[in-house]
C-alpha cells in the first residue's frame, strides 16, 4: 500500500482505532484523493484502545519497510501520545529479527467528505489490464477520455503524434472472476481525466487482480482495489470544458 | 482543451 501511494502523497496521518487503520490524503495539487482502510481482519492481533492518529512521512516509512524480508511478519506498535511508531519484521523461521523507530509528525490534514454516490457507470477490469491501458494513453497524451455505454467502455486520447483509442466489451471468464470485464450502467458517461494521475493509481495494481472504475457525468472518478480486509480508492478529479 | 478541476469543487471540507 505505502509503495502505491508514496508517489502521491507524503505526508499522512493513519487514523487508527477499533475499526482498523484508516488514511485519507489528498495530493498537493488537489486533484486526487487517497482513500485506504485496512479492517482488523488484516491484521493478527489488532488492539486499538484509544483513537490515535499516525502521523507518517512515506519517504521515511518505505526506507524502514525496504529492510523487511517479502514474507516476514511485520508488527507495528506506538503507545498512547506516541513520538515514534515502533516497526518489527520477523522472518518466518524466527531465526531473525529487526528493530526500527520512526519519527510520528505533527500533520494538520484537511478532511474531505466524500458523499454517498450512485455512479451512473460502473466498470470492473483486471487491473493489469487498466495499468497497460493507461501506460499505452500516455505516451499519447496528458488526457483520456472514458466513454461508457451498453456497448463497451472506450479510452481515447490525441495528443500531438495522432490519436488512440482502447474499447472494452463485456467479458466474463469463468475461470478467473478478476480476469472478467462488467459494466454496470444506469446513463451513459463521457469523462476526461488526466493520465498522469491514472498511471499512478496503478502502481496499486499488484494489490488485486481487478480494479472498479466509478463514473458519473461531472463528479470526480473513484478508481478503487479491494483488498481481502480493506481497500485502496482513489478520487481524480475531472477536466471539464468551459 | 478542458481543464483540470480541484477536488474542492466537488467534496467539502469537514
Amino acid at each position: 500500500v505505502v509503495e502505491a501511494i508514496k508517489d502521491l502523497v507524503q505526508d499522512c496521518n493513519f487514523d487508527c482505532n477499533d475499526d482498523g487503520i484508516q488514511l485519507q490524503a489528498m495530493d498537493n495539487s488537489h486533484v486526487a484523493l487517497v482513500s485506504m482502510k485496512l479492517s482488523t481482519g488484516a491484521f493478527s492481533p489488532f488492539r486499538c484502545d484509544r483513537n490515535i492518529a499516525l502521523g507518517i512521512n512515506l519517504n521515511s516509512l518505505m526506507k524502514v519497510l525496504r529492510a523487511a524480508g517479502n514474507d516476514d511478519i511485520l508488527t507495528l506498535k506506538a503507545e498512547d501520545q506516541p513520538d515514534s511508531l515502533n516497526l518489527v519484521f520477523e522472518s518466518p523461521g524466527q531465526d531473525r529479527m529487526s528493530e526500527y523507530d520512526i519519527k510520528l509528525m505533527d500533520i494538520d490534514q484537511e478532511h474531505l467528505g466524500i458523499p454517498e454516490t450512485e455512479y451512473a457507470a460502473t466498470i470492473s477490469l483486471p487491473s493489469a489490464e487498466f495499468q497497460r491501458i493507461c501506460r499505452d494513453l500516455s505516451a499519447l497524451s496528458e488526457s483520456v477520455s472514458i466513454e461508457a455505454s451498453k456497448d463497451g467502455v472506450k479510452f481515447s486520447c490525441s495528443g500531438d503524434i495522432g490519436n488512440g483509442s482502447v474499447t472494452l466489451r463485456p467479458h466474463t471468464n469463468v475461470e478467473d472472476e478478476s480476469k472478467s470485464t462488467s459494466i454496470a450502467l444506469t446513463e451513459p458517461v463521457n469523462l476526461t481525466f488526466s493520465l498522469k494521475y491514472l498511471v499512478n493509481f496503478c502502481k496499486a495494481s499488484s494489490l488485486s487482480g481487478s480494479v472498479q472504475l466509478c463514473l458519473s457525468n461531472e463528479v470526480p472518478l473513484l478508481v478503487e482495489f479491494k483488498m481481502g480486509a480493506g481497500y485502496l480508492r482513489f478520487y481524480l478529479a475531472p477536466k471539464i470544458g468551459d | 482543451g478542458p481543464k483540470q478541476r480541484s477536488l474542492f469543487t466537488f467534496f467539502q471540507k469537514v
